[in-house]
This record gives structure tokens, C-alpha cells and sequence, in this order.
């Protein structure tokens, strides 16, 4: 399945909100 | 233009302005058209960007005026990202040899604007779920390349934030925070942050944080929390 997109878009999201870094 | 049309222009070695303009049509159609034309562009495109990418990476350290090349290099990171942003584009940059450490090579801080699209791509590389740890191989990359040049491997993200471009800084404490966070033991986590620290990011930081930015405020509270976290776990 190569037709998810907006991949990069919503990693950087995540790292510049802080979200990406929130412990699980 | 269609993706083989692009190949072929490719193909034929442009240079300069030439190159340039067909860079800036390429990222505007990478990031317009359906993952179905970036397939058709396909591994044979990258191949083709990475290389140019060398060949310019190269020529710059010979010729470091180079206007032109640096602007090339530039936009072939921002086609990079356009063709990254879909999982086909992703999984066949991963796949090829050669994709991150060029862009570790892009992390020059002479070349700021650059710098911080590539800082920024390989903090998203390092956050991704993944079998293989990315982190790692993000790392091993910035380490073989400073033991190449007989550098610290930090040096050109302690330089970045030493520029005075504010989101060049931000970008430098995103990397940071990704290579730590992935990290899976506290050791390893603690070594990267006194590395850094022996390297002269303390007294950065005493600078840093009295510059008002919502970017980088939330990157230095990433930093701050995790070290907190850290140390009271150890």
C-alpha cells in the first residue's frame, strides 16, 4: 500500500507541536 | 510534465540555471500530483536526485561561491521531502544506501536554509515506527561522516545553533531531542546529552533560551523534561 500521504507533513507536525516526544 | 519527462531532462545532466528551474517544476509536481505519477518517477528518480545531490555536495567543497550549486542542493532536498511524503516515496528512500547519510551531509552550516530542511527530515527519519531503528542508522551516519572529516560528530548542530537563524536553531534542538528520544536505554540517552553538554551546549542553551520563539520554546522543553525524566530515573 504506497498511497498514504502527507507522511512527512504530519511527522514534522508532530515533532515542531512536542507531540512526537510525549512518552508512551 | 509527466514523471518520465523529468527523467529523461534528468538524465541529460542540466546544470546550473538549467538544472535549477527543472528542480523547482519537479518539487512543485511532486508535491501536486497523485502518489501515482511520484511511482512513476519511481527508485530510477531518486537515484537520479541522489546523485546529482553527491555530484553538487562534492563540487561545493571544491568551489564553495557556487550560488547556483547551492540552490540545486536546496531544492533537491525539497523534492527529497515532497517524494518522501507517501509511504512508496518513504519506503524507497529508506531502502537506498545512500539516502541519509546525503542528507547528513546537507547538515552545513554555511548553507543554513538548507540545513534546516535537512535537520528537520532526519528528526522525522528518527521518529518513525519502524523495524529497524532509524535513530541508529540516522546517528551512525552523523558519526561516519565526522570521523571522515575528524570533527565531533555534534559539531555542525552545535554550529547551526550558533548561527543566528531562529529556525535553524529549532531545527538543530528537534534533531537532538529525536536522536535522545529514541533512544531506548538511559545510558544511551545520558551519553548523548553530556556529549553535547562537553561539546558546549550548556552555555548555548543559557543563550538560547532568551530568545522568544514558540518553536524553539517547545523544543528546549522536550529537552528539558527528558533530561529531568532521566536523571530522576536514574
Amino acid at each position: 500500500d504506497g498511497d498514504e500521504t502527507g507522511i512527512m507533513d504530519g511527522l514534522l507536525e508532530a515533532l515542531q507541536s512536542g507531540a512526537a516526544f510525549k512518552r508512551k | 510534465k509527466s514523471a518520465v519527462m523529468y527523467i529523461q531532462e534528468l538524465r541529460t545532466e542540466p546544470r546550473d540555471t538549467q538544472l535549477l528551474s527543472c528542480l523547482e517544476s519537479l518539487r512543485i509536481s511532486l508535491n501536486n500530483n497523485p502518489v501515482s505519477w511520484v511511482q512513476t518517477f519511481g527508485q530510477e528518480g531518486l537515484i537520479l536526485l541522489l546523485n546529482f545531490l553527491k555530484k553538487l555536495q562534492d563540487e561545493k567543497e571544491e568551489n564553495p561561491n557556487s550560488g547556483v550549486g547551492v540552490k540545486c542542493q536546496h531544492e533537491i532536498i525539497r523534492c527529497l521531502k515532497a517524494f518522501m511524503n507517501n509511504k512508496y516515496g518513504l519506503k524507497a528512500m529508506l531502502a537506498s544506501a545512500d539516502g541519509i547519510p546525503l542528507l547528513v551531509r546537507a547538515i552545513n552550516p554555511s548553507i543554513p536554509h538548507m540545513m534546516v530542511d535537512a535537520v528537520k527530515l532526519l528528526s522525522a527519519i528518527c521518529i518513525l515506527e519502524h523495524p529497524e531503528n532509524l535513530h541508529e542508522r540516522v546517528l551512525e551516519s552523523i558519526t561516519a561522516l565526522a570521523e571522515e572529516r575528524d570533527i565531533e560528530r555534534f559539531q555542525p548542530l552545535l554550529s547551526g545553533l550558533h548561527k543566528p537563524n531562529i529556525a535553524l536553531k529549532g531545527g538543530c534542538m528537534q534533531l537532538i531531542n529525536a536522536v535522545i528520544s529514541r533512544g531506548e536505554e538511559l545510558d544511551f540517552r545520558i551519553h548523548i546529552r553530556s556529549e553535547l553538554m562537553r561539546l558546549g551546549l550548556r552555555e548555548l542553551l543559557a543563550e538560547v533560551r532568551n530568545i522568544e520563539n514558540e518553536e524553539l520554546r517547545v523544543q528546549l522543553q522536550v529537552f528539558d523534561e527528558q533530561a529531568e525524566e532521566d536523571s530522576e530515573d536514574l
